[in-house]
This record gives C-alpha cells, structure tokens and sequence, in this order.
C-alpha cells in the first residue's frame, strides 16, 4: 500500500496517500 | 478564501450531524512556503468543530515533521479558512440541526 501513517503523541492520526496528478497545480 | 498555496478538501461527505469531520490536506504551490515540505503526499486528518482550532492541528503536523515551524501560520489558515466554509455550509443547509 502507498498509504503511510504517522500518529502524533497527542493522538491524532495523519494518513498521508499519493495527490492524484490532476489535483497538482501546473506550474 | 485567500490562496495560501495549500489545499484543504472534505476528505469525505459531510452530513452535517457529527461535530468531528475528515479532511485532506496537500501542498498545491510549495513556493508559497517557506519550508520544504516533507513529501508530496495528502495528508489526510480528523478536526473536531467543536474542540480544536487549526492552529492545534498545524501545530501536530510541523511536530510530525510534515512542515517547517515558520509554516505554522499558513497551514493553520488553510485548515481555517476550509472549517469556516464548512461551518457556514453547516448553518445554510442545515440550519435544524445546529
């Protein structure tokens, strides 16, 4: 799986997955 | 909202019923930052409307090492500017379950 996850030691939980090509910004 | 060169979208479709919503977070034009951001990935995320505030949000992800401190400031106005919309969405549609 691309996803990766890292948990705060707050607790929250950040899920970080690949931005599909068209949801970039041409620069 | 002004463009703060970072993203943020409902990570899914809000009914407007839970006070605690999931959104996505992505850096469209990294040249608006100050720092390097740590990678190109979306970074997805719950917010509680009614016990955060998006500057404790910002803060967990430069901590997590996503964003450079001198971000802070950005990141905390994109998650913001995005839960305002969402709120005022919330008031609009349904205004009962307020």
């Amino acid at each position: 799986s691309s996803l990766t996850q890292v948990v705060h030691s707050a607790g929250r939980r950040f899920i970080v997955s690949p931005v599909p090509e068209s949801r970039l910004r041409e620069s | 909202a002004e463009d703060t060169g970072v993203r943020v979208e409902l990570a899914e479709e809000d009914h407007g019923r839970k006070s605690t919503i999931a959104l996505r977070l992505w850096v469209e034009d990294p040249k608006k930052l100050k720092g390097k951001p740590k990678d190109n990935g979306a970074i997805e995320f719950t917010f509680d409307l009614e016990k955060e505030t998006p500057e404790d949000v910002a803060q967990e992800m430069i901590e997590s090492g996503f964003f450079h401190e001198s971000d802070m400031k950005i990141i905390a106005k994109s998650i913001r500017d995005r839960v305002a919309l969402i709120q005022w969405r919330r008031e609009r549609i349904w205004p009962v379950l307020q």
